[in-house]
């Protein structure tokens, strides 16, 4: 997955994000086009619970909603369900936007969410706020930190209880431009070697 | 006394024109010192995640192009430079801000399920898990239709244009990013890539292709110049279509050429959340801005501010509220279906963007972190971990 944040001169702005999926998508290759395929089906596999496939395993509903709780087919037509984020804030009062977004499948939301904290309200500046190492909650419930995460907070976090494990590889990785006033500012995501550029 | 009238014009002549020069030079230099600090930009700025690619797309603007089209042209740049991550077999999802109008709209272009596909495709997630390799999961491509959809409304450029300088990369001597070659050598990837097609782009004998290497790939070049010059509808309903359809039946593939006809990019307006004095604007399901918003709304009422990290106790205390709001965000993916595909979950993201739901789970957010699953509706082992 990659992602692009761009300011045009004028205040308008896009965040877009694109993908094939999984490193090399589908890794099937059309030699007399040039094209990798994605294996965006992949994504279907979220909506069902792990070791079993399209039979349904209602559950109760739960206290904030109800989750529905079935493995549904795939229909034609169908887009599978994706983390992808690309998104754009207005403070229109004093002229600001942050136009961000990111790759790196489930981290995505957690590398996003946390970026825009970090530069809205813990005062950190874009490039820090993106630099800054993250964490990720797993979908049972394990938190999983990214290399150089502060030693201190994970102590903290395990003294109120909160397990954690090792996550193989972090690929998240945040694209931002912020306009604040009359500048502007540029991030990519160092994780990747990405250098944003401007005038 | 006509003497005396001169000197006077004389001087607020003089006058008109120093205020002038004053004038001008202060516009002068408003363009091109900004007093924003030597990382700053005083204009326009274009984030991608090359290098090469945020030039490409800061051409475009300095071109006179719009937002839009910059995108577009450092998306196909990237398509090239980081082909593990995107490209034309693949799609996209596009949030844009019209600063005229003041509307944010979405273009989704993501991939959907082909007509025809595996009966039990989803009985195979867990053996294909965390590669999903072969043609079985494949979708319908639809990044172009998606930059065709995003430059048809909001481009200012000609088409073509925003394809030449990737042109200009792939046929000058392209040669292999680090990115990609570390990705080439990792050690999971490795064997399947190896065993797959892409070897022949890719490898050299039986050796992924290093730094600096050249990656020669004139089948894409021409791809390229072909859909510069005649447009997306020779990938959807023409010749390189029927192409691709063949060569990648012979892996199995059964996606068709009506598939690809069918193919349309959804437009629709962002999502809305206000977060304090920001508003933000995201895409609706299948994408994730609902659980975004969600998370974003949940964590603004707790007011964490500078200060909130300034001892060990507050930075451990925001990062124990991020992961609490994180758990209970996991359990609310379900509600991330496609509406348009599954009636039933059309209004079903709504909930997340709204204040009674954050109140709700503010409140369930308490000082520990070893609540049951079931307290953040995480009690099924749902998911596979994609996305």
């Amino acid at each position: 997955t990659s992602h692009v944040s761009v300011l045009g001169e004028d205040g308008s702005a896009v965040a877009a994000t694109s993908t094939i999926n999984t490193p090399f998508g589908a890794m099937v290759y059309s030699p007399r086009t040039g094209i990798i395929l994605n294996n965006e089906l992949l994504d279907l596999c979220e909506r069902c619970p792990r070791g079993s496939g399209t039979t349904p395993s209602p559950v109760s509903g739960d206290r904030v909603g109800g989750a529905p709780g079935r493995c549904w087919p795939p229909v034609p037509g169908e887009r599978s369900p994706s983390s992808m984020v690309p998104s754009i804030l207005i403070n229109k009062a004093q002229g600001s936007k942050l136009v961000i977004g990111g790759a790196g499948g489930e981290l995505i939301i957690s590398a996003v969410a946390q970026a825009i904290m970090s530069k809205l309200w813990l005062g950190f500046d874009l490039r820090a706020a993106i630099a800054a190492p993250i964490l990720h909650v797993n979908s049972k419930g394990c938190v999983e930190y990214e290399p150089n995460f502060s030693q201190e907070v994970q102590r903290g976090l395990q003294d109120r209880g909160q397990n954690q494990t090792q996550r193989p590889f972090f690929l998240n990785v945040v694209q931002a431009v912020s306009q604040e006033g009359a500048c502007v500012y540029a991030v990519s995501d160092l994780r990747k070697s990405g250098e944003a550029a401007g005038y | 006394m006509a003497r005396g009238y001169g000197a006077t014009v004389s001087l607020v002549l003089l006058g008109l024109g120093l205020a002038l020069a004053v004038i001008v030079l202060a516009v002068v230099l408003s363009r091109h010192q900004a007093p924003c600090g030597p990382q700053a930009f005083a204009h326009a700025a274009v984030a991608a995640d090359s290098k090469v690619c945020s030039d490409i797309g800061r051409a475009i603007l300095q071109q006179q192009g719009s937002p839009v089209d910059a995108t577009i042209a450092a998306l196909v740049c990237t398509s090239v430079v980081n082909p593990q991550s995107m490209g034309l077999g693949g799609g996209v999802i596009f949030t844009i801000y019209n600063v005229t109008t003041g509307k944010v709209e979405v273009i989704n272009a993501r991939e959907t399920v082909p007509a025809s596909h595996a009966p039990s495709l989803l009985d195979q997630c867990a053996q294909a898990l965390p590669l999903g390799t072969g043609a079985q999961w494949i979708g319908v491509p639809g990044e172009l239709r998606g930059y065709a959809e995003a430059h048809r409304r909001h481009g200012r450029l000609p088409w073509a244009q925003l394809f030449q300088p990737t042109i200009a990369l792939l046929r000058g001597g392209h040669v292999v990013a680090p990115v990609l070659s570390r990705f080439l050598h990792n050690s999971i990837l490795r064997p399947s890539l190896q065993a797959s097609t892409l070897r022949q782009l890719f490898f050299n004998g039986t050796e992924p292709l290093r730094p600096q290497d050249p990656l020669p790939w004139p089948a894409l070049a021409t791809t390229l110049e072909t859909v510069a010059t005649e447009g997306v509808e020779v990938f959807y309903t023409g010749r390189l279509g029927q192409m691709l359809v063949e060569d990648i039946a012979k892996e199995g593939s059964q996606l068709t050429l009506q598939d690809l006809a069918k193919f349309q990019p959804e437009v629709v307006d962002a999502l809305e959340v206000p977060l304090g004095d920001y508003t933000l604007y995201s895409p609706p399901p299948p994408a994730g801005g609902a659980i975004l918003s969600f998370i974003l709304n949940v964590l603004r009422g707790f007011n964490f501010s500078t200060e909130s990290m300034a001892r060990p106790e507050g930075r451990v205390n925001v990062y124990h509220h991020l992961v609490e709001t994180l758990k209970f965000a996991k359990g609310q993916r379900w509600r991330l279906g496609d509406p348009r595909s599954h009636p039933k979950l059309q209004n079903a993201s709504r909930d997340l963007l709204g204040e009674t739901l954050a109140q709700l789970i503010r409140q369930q957010i308490d000082g520990r972190g070893d609540h049951q699953l079931s307290h953040y509706s995480l009690a099924e082992a749902w998911g596979h971990g994609t996305g």
